[in-house]
């Protein structure tokens, strides 16, 4: 049984995938499982939807963690939030009308090849596992993968890089399948947030630009709020703003990919901390980590229930 | 050994290049040394004031701690032994440690 299950240490791919499977079998009522297709070794890249089952039509919000392979906070706080999410549905009002009117599309760890090689060989691999033909170098980011500006500014044509965004746009299967979901679900989907670490920022678009996005309001206004739900929690202050600027200017980015293809509240999450363990934070801080954001997750999802 | 004791004296330094030949010098050395870059995630971001997060083999720290004490580089190291580090990470996790 799972019912244990740690959420304060980081765990390994096959554990995560159990407790999934387990979320899944004693949670009928608000999770259901499935997969959207394979990694380039051939792993299940599984997703978890949250939501009360209702036959009338319901907005969806799409969470990723685990792009860049060696930063563990991320995969934790996705199951974090689905720990929190079930636990207080039914004693906190504000969960309960999120999963009443939405489904919460989580994928605890997208680049499923790179974190399990993070865990067995190099802690601080970055890309996904893919072999390229004429080069000795593995991987690809898959944060510059995503058919918006592929190759542009920011991103290396280099197999040999940190930041090698591909022979073409949505080379790697993991991008490619998200993508395609998501893609799918455009229409339904009203908030996109992907996790990385580290930094403290919360960013939105553009990435590959300095110009402001049209709905620059709305987005700025769920993103402000969001970073005062995180300094309330532990007094962490996270910046935040367009990414271009907050950052630096990338390309072919998820959080772009999404915006531009309509889905109206689109950011990444820069977690804790800002350098002092780097992507070693230890696990004494998952906890606390966790929580703070999950008040910002709230808050912008909260958001995404108006219109903007 | 966790990861085969591959991180054995690697280091962590955090550099703060102050003028433009500053970050352009960096530039060079960190594709020489071929170092592992946290922050920023590209050598391309590397500008005068730009904030630079490097984990660097235990030789090529070495080089790299020469060449900032010598230019007088402003820099400081945030991990010291990551093999150490990661050693003691694991220590603190009791369950995987009876495993």
């Amino acid at each position: 049984s799972l019912s244990k299950y740690n959420y304060n240490e980081y765990h390994p791919l096959h554990e995560i995938e159990s407790w999934m499977f387990y979320m899944n079998k004693t949670h009928p009522d608000l999770v259901s499982l499935f997969s959207i297709g394979k990694s380039y070794e051939g792993r299940s890249l599984f997703v978890l939807k949250l939501g009360k089952r209702t036959n009338s039509y319901k907005k969806a919000v799409w969470i990723d963690c685990g792009m860049h392979a060696r930063e563990w906070i991320g995969p934790a706080f996705c199951q974090w939030f689905v720990k929190e999410a079930i636990n207080t549905y039914n004693t906190d009002p504000a969960m309960k009308k999120i999963l009443n009117l939405l489904y919460i599309y989580v994928m605890p760890v997208f680049n499923v090849d790179g974190y399990h090689f993070s865990w067995n060989t190099d802690r601080f691999w970055r890309k996904t596992r893919s072999k390229n033909t004429r080069y000795q170098c593995y991987g690809v980011d898959a944060n510059r993968n995503w058919k918006v500006h592929w190759s542009d500014e920011g991103a290396s044509l280099n197999p040999c890089d940190n930041t090698y965004c591909g022979p073409f746009p949505e080379s790697e299967p993991e991008v490619k399948a998200v993508a395609q979901f998501l893609y799918k679900q455009r229409k339904h989907v009203r908030a996109y947030m992907s996790f990385h670490a580290y930094a403290q920022m919360l960013l939105y678009p553009y990435s590959y630009q300095y110009g402001a996005i049209p709905n620059f309001g709305c987005v700025e206004s769920a993103a402000h709020n969001a970073v005062l739900a995180i300094r309330s929690a532990y007094g962490i202050r996270y910046r935040h703003g367009p990414a271009s600027s907050t950052l630096y200017l990338t390309s072919g980015s998820s959080m772009d990919w999404a915006y531009n293809n309509g889905i109206p509240y689109s950011y990444a999450f820069e977690l804790r901390d800002t350098g002092y363990y780097g992507f070693l934070l230890p696990e004494g801080l998952i906890k606390p980590t966790c929580v703070e954001t999950m008040l910002a997750v709230k808050n912008i999802t909260m958001h995404a229930l108006k219109k903007c | 050994h966790l990861y085969k004791n591959r991180y054995a004296g690697d280091k962590v330094i955090r550099v703060f290049p102050k003028t433009e030949e500053e970050a352009y010098e960096l530039r060079n050395m960190y594709r020489q040394l071929q170092v592992d870059l946290w922050q920023p995630s590209s050598i391309n971001h590397i500008e005068k004031d730009t904030v630079t997060d490097v984990h660097t083999s235990g030789n090529s720290s070495h080089v790299l701690l020469s060449y900032l004490i010598k230019e007088k580089v402003q820099h400081r190291i945030l991990v010291n032994n990551v093999q150490t580090m990661l050693e003691a990470q694991q220590v603190s996790r009791p369950r995987r440690k009876r495993r």
